[in-house]
């Protein structure tokens, strides 16, 4: 772990009094290679490091009788802060039905989240409503109608001939009626560099205006998460994230990646393929996963 | 982070900030720059395009793994094993594959595999309508390895050239799930000796160093004779396969391009490497 690294190279560095700036250098690199091995955005780790060298290379540090500790309580600190201090909450206070849209990319995890939401939901007293707005991958439909005959809740009976924006704005007026208080929107997968899929997303933001919009990203996503969260929110504008698969052994750099470059919350995590395994997100959790 | 005599800080860093944006890796990134101040420093002192041009011809080298073309005389029906983590794009990569067969004139038979998820089968009933490959499916919840055993025993009986066999996703981290998949390709032997003639891990180009674990333990499961990197059409480079293929031995055999059945290309390491600094 990366304590246990840093332990290592603070233990060299005991016998020689007090710490030097070229020994504060070093223990930055080991934090540097960690966050890298931890599928950290290269830029973001560059960032992280220049905010924790300004505080490492300070008295907090220096002037210190156990700089190792300090040092790790610093980059623990500085890491927790950038995860977001504390949870996020999903946001649904409007008049009902209110609606919350999911996007993503191919495979992240969509689908699974609307469901699993929906059991959230559910077991909080509320009445959810699914609407299948994939008519693009074979049997999309169908994966979603499934999982609400699972969860006793009411699905819209989407076919793959309607257009997206239609099948959101008729669900909303069917909400209505049949008192269904929050409306989750499965949209298709589609890249952030997708012009016409990424305007199929503005375009059902502005019929239906969503409460909440959450990006759902796989975690074990690469460099690569920094690219996707950043054209989502710029083109489209993201209130939180749901991270999903996090019952594997990535070690989910791509939080801190998502969180640093769009500022938003996490406000859940995906911990596995049935409808109860969803989380609120712990970001000093998730800090101590990227660690190591 | 790494010193070198030949390229200045800038521009090794400019080199390192490519290579690890392209999700290479620390450990493949630090063997790659040792190489450029071993190897290429010393003998192009002066040109760097000289150092990046000798730095793609290594990388190249580390994927070009000797694979042997797809032995459909000799086994009939071939049988193909489609294996990987949630979402990465086995049961579409499965439909791509069964239109590229089908052109060259092959009869295929799809095994619906994954009979956990909801509508997979489903799926998989599309792609099947879609290329003219026959679908061998069983119940949702039903044994994944008697569906394959059915799907090889009507390719035999009606003398099919290829059997595509789709799995549903798991983490490599779930020892039952793994352990299911092993009970599956030692039923593809009860079926057919020598089955599964192939056995691909299909992989996210946006998958970070996780790729790694997970060629590791598929492969310690089941001995991978390839790999196909799908989502390639996306921002993500893929260039965790560089450290798989250096350490396994494993060939990637495809990659994915799209959402189409015609979105699949042959695996071309030039271009790869080519797209890894554009
Ligand atoms: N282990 C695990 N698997 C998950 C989790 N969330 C989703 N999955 C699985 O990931 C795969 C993809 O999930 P989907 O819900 O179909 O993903 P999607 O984003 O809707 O996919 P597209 O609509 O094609 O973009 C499925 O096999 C899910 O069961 C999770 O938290 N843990
Ligand atoms: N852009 C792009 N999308 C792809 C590619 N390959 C697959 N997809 C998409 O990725 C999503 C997941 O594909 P699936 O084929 O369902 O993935 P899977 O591995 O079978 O998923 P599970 O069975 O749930 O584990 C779908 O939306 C596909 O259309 C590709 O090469 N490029
Ligand atoms: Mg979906
Ligand atoms: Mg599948």
């Amino acid at each position: 772990s990366l304590s246990d690294k840093l332990g290592l190279t603070f233990k060299r560095l005991k016998g020689h009094g007090k710490l030097s700036e070229s020994n504060i250098k070093d223990a930055l690199r080991d934090v540097r290679i960690n966050l890298l091995e931890a599928d950290v955005n290269y830029r973001v780790v560059k960032d992280f490091i220049a905010s924790v060298k300004k505080r490492a290379m300070g008295k907090e540090v220096l002037a210190s009788l156990t700089p190792g500790q300090q040092f790790i309580k610093i980059v623990n600190e500085e890491l927790i802060s950038l995860m977001g201090g504390k949870a996020g909450e999903l946001d649904l206070a409007a008049r009902p039905p209110v609606a919350v849209m999911l996007c993503g990319l191919q495979g992240s995890g969509k689908t699974t989240s609307v469901g699993k939401l929906a059991h959230m939901l559910k077991k909080m007293g509320r009445r959810p409503y699914l609407v299948p707005a994939d008519v693009y991958r074979p049997a999309a439909i169908e994966q979603l109608t499934k999982l609400a005959g699972d969860l006793d809740v009411p699905v819209f009976p989407s076919t793959t001939g309607q257009d997206p924006v239609e099948i959101c704005r008729q669900a909303m007026e069917k909400a209505e009626v049949q008192n269904n208080d929050v409306v989750l929107l499965d949209t298709a997968g589609r890249l952030h560099v997708d012009e016409d899929l990424m305007q199929e997303l503005l375009n059902i933001k502005r019929e239906i205006q969503p409460k909440q919009i959450l990006l759902v990203a796989d975690s074990m996503t690469g460099q690569d998460a920094v690219n996707v969260a950043e054209r989502f929110d710029e083109d489209l504008g993201v209130d939180g994230v749901i991270l999903t698969k996090t019952d594997g052994d990535a070690r989910g750099g791509a939080a801190l990646s998502i969180k640093a470059v769009t500022g938003k919350p996490i406000l859940f995590v995906g911990t596995g393929e049935r409808m109860d395994a969803m989380e609120a997100f712990h970001p000093d959790r998730m800090a101590g996963r990227i660690l190591g | 982070m790494f010193g070198s005599k030949a390229l200045d800080d800038d521009e090794l860093e400019e080199i390192e900030e490519i290579l690890f944006t392209a999700d290479i890796g620390v450990k493949t990134a630090q063997k790659l720059l040792e190489y450029i101040e071993k190897e290429l420093s010393r003998k192009d002192k002066s040109r760097p395009e000289k150092i990046l041009g000798g730095l793609q011809e290594k990388i190249r080298s580390m994927l070009s793994i000797e694979t042997k073309p797809l032995d459909f005389e000799s086994n009939k029906p071939l049988v193909i094993l489609v294996v990987g983590v949630n979402g990465t794009g086995k049961t579409t990569t499965i439909g791509k594959l069964a239109m590229r067969f089908t052109d060259e004139g092959k009869k295929v038979i799809l095994a619906a595999g994954d009979t956990f998820r909801a509508a997979a089968a489903e799926q998989l009933q599309v792609w099947a309508e879609r290329t003219g490959a026959q679908l061998i499916r069983g119940q949702e919840g039903g044994d994944p390895g008697a569906v394959v055993y059915d799907a090889i025993s009507a390719a035999k009986s009606q003398n099919a050239d290829l059997v595509i066999a789709d799995t549903a996703g798991r983490l490599h981290t779930k020892v039952n799930l793994v352990e299911e998949l092993k009970k599956i390709h030692r039923v593809c032997g009860k079926a057919m000796p020598g089955a599964p003639h192939e056995v691909w891990l299909v992989l996210d180009a946006t998958t970070g160093q996780n790729a790694i674990n997970q060629a590791k333990q598929f492969h310690k499961a089941l001995e991978l004779t390839g790999m196909i990197l799908t989502k390639l059409d996306g921002t993500a480079k893929g260039g965790v396969i560089i450290g798989i293929a250096d350490t396994f031995g494993i060939p990637v055999r495809f990659i994915g391009i799209g959402e189409q059945a015609a979105d699949l290309r042959r695996f071309d390491s030039e271009a790869f490497v080519k797209a890894l600094f554009t």
